[in-house]
């Protein structure tokens, strides 16, 4: 692992005596390869190592016994501030109902973490509604709906019509039946695709939601900023939540969305059950992802 | 990137943060770069135009190593197996094969191997009322096995030319899963009394390194024949395969581009390798 990779770099370069800038520079690349493996971002990943440089050429490093532990540490810490704190609160509306909307590319995991954040808010009290935005997956809407019957949550549904229509019906049903947070799913789609994300701010024209929540795949490559700076800059987020960490990913993507957009990662999906939701804690992601 | 550009040290620098920048790995890069170095000195290339393509020979040579199309049907039933982890595009590539498939004037059968998630069977039976092909579908949380074994046995009885089987997406580190997932595949050979004609992995081109591990404890699971890419009408490039192809010997057969039933192509490294670079 990176840590032991470290280790021996600095080892070696210790033998030559005291350390030199670059000696730390040699660490440092060895820091690159392991963001690049997680799935990084080529150029978050540049600028990141720039960022961290002058610290790990200052005297903490320098002057070890163990430089190497030391640029670990300082890495670490770099990483985990720059993902930001543990912000696991959703943004509601001092006047309900807040709208909350799930936004992301197909397949990340929208309809499965709308499920989970309903199960969520209904624990602590909230009356959420599930509202099926998507009316073009085959059976979406169904799919909602069965999550919605295991979770004993309403689900607010219109069949095919048009998704700013269903948003803007599902809100009033949500005002004269008295719950609180609307959970809006909407169908997943490419960031380029110009007709769909007109759709999206559409929806938000029309229900003004407190909160969008993009939802990224862990497991996603170099694309994710791309993709994430894509919907903020059309939607300007609220936050991220991050799905499939039960699997393997390093889940680099998670540096790549906060550095380009400098929102939130909020939560993390954990499994496909409706339990498997988490607070997002930036030290364990940044110890996940330096490997 | 290479218009009017000398060959210096900085160009293959740039080359390989190209090819890392479309998800092929650091690995993988690397290889190909180190690679184009060495013909590079060989062949005395100067000009940065014939490197790019030196470098395009490079990736289609990797992509087309162990590269076949769909294997032609021999027996009927032509069986396919289609796995991968959530979310990737296997039901909706089923849905595509179908059509494909018929448009052929075979006869299909689709089986709704995921009995687990929300709403999965009533998906693939939307597809195969689009399409009108026959569905063999248990309740469910059903065991996919006893699907499996409907399935194949329902085929051969009715005569069908084509039988693809979709199970649920799982991670490849849930270890009981996995084993469920060789257990089925166990089922469908057993039944059919031989190898399936294709196991397919499924792999989102927005996919990045995870997809290796992927690639490599799926094919312990299952005999994989081949990779399906799909959403490459994203802006992803799904440099993924050339590290699958590079590591692990894993080749592409088909590519998804959009969410419709017509929306699938049989790869095309040359296409695929100039688009990376696009
Ligand atoms: N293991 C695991 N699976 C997850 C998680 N979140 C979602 N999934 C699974 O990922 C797959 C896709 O989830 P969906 O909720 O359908 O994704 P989506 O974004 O709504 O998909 P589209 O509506 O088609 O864009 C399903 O198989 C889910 O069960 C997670 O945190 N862990
Ligand atoms: N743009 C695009 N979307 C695709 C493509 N293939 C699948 N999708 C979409 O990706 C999402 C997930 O597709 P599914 O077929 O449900 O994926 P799956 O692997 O069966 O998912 P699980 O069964 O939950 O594991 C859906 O919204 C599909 O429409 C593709 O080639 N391009
Ligand atoms: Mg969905
Ligand atoms: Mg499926």
């Amino acid at each position: 692992n990176l840590s032991s990779r470290l280790q021996e770099t600095m080892r070696k370069l210790r033998g030559k005596g005291r350390l030199s800038e670059k000696d730390v520079d040699q660490a440092l690349r060895e820091i690159r390869l392991a963001l690049l493996e997680a799935d990084v971002n080529y150029k978050v990943v540049r600028d990141f190592i720039g960022q961290v440089k002058e610290r790990a050429t200052g005297h903490e490093v320098l002057s070890s016994l163990t430089p190497g532990q030391q640029v670990i540490r300082i890495v670490n810490d770099e990483l985990t501030k720059l993902m930001g704190g543990t912000q696991a609160k959703l943004t509601l509306s001092s006047r309900p109902p807040s709208v909350l909307m799930m936004v992301g590319l197909q397949g990340a995991g929208k309809t499965t973490t709308a499920g989970k954040l309903a199960r969520m808010l209904k624990g602590q009290g909230h009356r959420p509604l599930l509202v099926a935005c998507d009316i073009y997956r085959p059976a979406a809407i169904k799919q909602l709906q069965v999550l919605g019957e295991q979770l004993e949550i309403p689900v607010f549904s219109m069949g095919e019509q048009n998704p700013v229509d269903i948003a803007k019906a599902a809100l009033s049903h949500a005002q004269k039946f008295n719950n609180d947070v609307v959970l809006i799913d909407t169908a997943g789609r490419l960031h380029v695709d110009e007709e769909l994300m007109e759709e999206l701010v559409q929806i938000k024209a029309a229900v003004n939601p407190s909160e969008i929540l993009l939802v990224v795949d862990a497991m996603t490559g170099q694309d994710a900023v791309n993709v994430a700076e894509s919907f903020n800059t059309r939607l300007e987020l609220g936050g991220i939540i991050l799905t499939k960490l039960d699997g393997d990913a390093r889940g680099g993507a998670a540096l790549s969305v906060k550095a380009v957009t400098g929102k939130p990662i909020k939560y993390i999906g954990v499994s496909e059950k409706m339990d498997g939701l988490e607070p997002f804690y930036p030290d364990r992601m940044a110890s996940r992802i330096l490997g | 990137i290479t218009t009017g550009r000398k060959v210096d040290e900085s160009l293959f620098e740039e080359l390989e943060e190209v090819l890392i920048q479309a998800d092929c790995g650091v690995t993988t890069a690397m290889f190909l770069v180190d690679q184009l170095r060495d013909r590079a000195r060989e062949e005395k290339i100067t000009a940065a135009e014939e490197l790019r393509k030196v470098l395009m020979e490079e990736m289609v040579a990797l992509l087309e190593k162990n590269a076949a199309p769909l294997k032609t049907p021999e027996e009927s039933p032509y069986v396919i197996m289609v796995v991968g982890v959530n979310g990737a595009g296997k039901t909706t590539t089923i849905a595509k094969l179908a059509y494909r498939f018929k448009q052929e004037n075979a006869k299909v059968l689709l089986a709704a191997g995921d009995t687990f998630r929300a709403g999965a069977i009533e998906q693939l039976g939307v597809w195969a009322q689009r399409l009108n092909v026959d569905l063999i579908a248990h309740q469910e949380g059903a065991d996919p096995a006893a699907v499996a074994f409907d399935a194949v046995n329902a085929a051969k009885a009715r005569g069908s030319d084509v039988l693809i089987l979709d199970t649920a997406g799982r991670l490849q580190t849930k270890v009981n899963l996995m084993s469920e997932l060789a257990k089925v595949h166990r089922v469908v050979q057993r039944e059919l009394g031989r190898d399936l004609d294709e196991v397919l992995l499924v792999v989102d081109a927005t996919t990045g390194q995870n997809a290796l591990s992927q690639g490599k404890i799926f094919a312990e699971a299952v005999p994989l024949t081949g990779i399906a890419l799909t959403k490459l009408d994203g802006t992803a490039k799904g440099g993924i395969v050339l590290a699958l192809a590079n590591e692990l010997d894993l080749a592409v057969k088909l590519v998804g581009v959009g969410e419709q039933y017509e929306d699938l192509q049989d790869f095309d490294a040359r296409s695929f390798a100039a688009a990376l670079f696009g």
